[in-house]
């Protein structure tokens, strides 16, 4: 998982 | 006439190069974005609009995947896209304040018996995010109601508050270790610490300030020290004893708040710059090479755009 969609996924 | 051209844009990329026919001046220009995202995305929309009419352009059609701007000022644009990170980043910044109303802070709790502070960027954003993250802890079982050995001389309920206690001074003691790599933080930290609990003797804040609390330490040593600290409460009922204790907790951290985010805060402007990977205008020039196929590092099967389903050839 890249980090913007780890990001994406907590927001 | 300009009512009709407008309608009957397919794409954002159609407006390029064309103006309003009642006032020649009045040229088009667009953005789009990569829509794989959610909410990035709409940040990502969102601070591109502020970024044009910040530079006197206005957005006139929208589509999913950009905006279409009219207006005539295209040096000032040119100029605000230079500032399309900073852009980026403060929306991002003001969306996780925004949302941080909402429950944020919770997301930062892990278990006792794991990392107990699994999201440090959800800590430290706000004093809202600070009252979540305790009241969350609070609510905790290692908390509200530990599982408790039989141990001699005191009772199931003394142990419990005890254990509940020592598990406090746990989340605390790694809140600490977070901020402290500021020698400021820690001298702060001293401070406000004998501040709100005058009467807890100075053993339980080395201990604190040495990272000696921990979940693996043995049953007797938890309790040795949960009971020093007991010893400087006022005494109180478990309930409202622990209560107390974490509205002590939540102002210290509070205090604390600055160096923790300086170390685990969220970096807005590295978000942003992955972000602006996802971003196009017509001015914004990137290498690309056109391919019969895109083929490079794909094994087989024919590769097709998820969105629109076309061979992909950039």
């Amino acid at each position: 998982i890249c980090s913007l969609c780890e990001f994406e996924s907590k927001l | 006439d300009d009512a009709d051209m407008l309608a009957s844009l397919k794409r954002v990329e159609d407006a390029e190069g064309r103006y309003l026919k009642s006032d020649r001046n009045l040229k088009l220009t667009y953005h789009s974005v990569g829509v794989v995202r959610g909410i990035l995305t709409s940040i990502l929309h969102k601070a591109l609009h502020r970024l044009y009419e910040d530079a006197g352009w206005h957005p006139i059609v929208f589509f999913a995947e950009g905006t279409i701007y009219v207006g005539n000022d295209e040096r000032r644009l040119e100029e605000n896209l230079n500032n399309l990170e900073e852009y980026i980043a403060q929306e991002l910044r003001s969306f996780v304040q925004e949302r941080s109303k909402y429950g944020v802070g919770e997301k930062a709790v892990g278990p006792i018996t794991q990392r107990v502070i699994r999201s440090p960027e959800y800590l430290y954003i706000s004093e809202n995010t600070v009252i979540e993250f305790w009241d969350a802890v609070r609510r905790q079982n290692s908390i509200a109601n530990p599982n408790v050995d039989r141990i001699s001389h005191i009772s199931e309920s003394e142990a419990k508050e005890l254990i509940g206690l020592y598990n406090l001074l746990i989340y605390l003691t790694e809140v600490v270790k977070q901020c402290n790599k500021d020698k400021d933080a820690e001298e702060i930290f001293k401070c406000i610490f004998r501040r709100e609990f005058p009467n807890v003797s100075e053993d339980v804040l080395n201990y604190i300030l040495s990272s000696k609390i921990a979940n693996i330490k043995p049953i007797e040593e938890k309790i040795r020290i949960a009971k020093l600290f007991r010893e400087g409460l006022e005494t109180r009922v478990r309930e409202e004893l622990l209560d107390d204790v974490v509205e002590r907790f939540k102002r210290i951290t509070n205090e604390l708040r600055e160096f923790g985010e300086k170390y685990h805060g969220i970096d807005y402007n590295a978000k942003a710059r992955e972000l602006m990977n996802d971003v196009s205008y017509p001015r914004f020039r990137v290498d690309t090479e056109m391919w019969d196929a895109y083929i490079h590092g794909k094994k087989k099967g024919t590769p097709l755009c998820v969105l629109c389903s076309n061979r992909a050839t950039t």
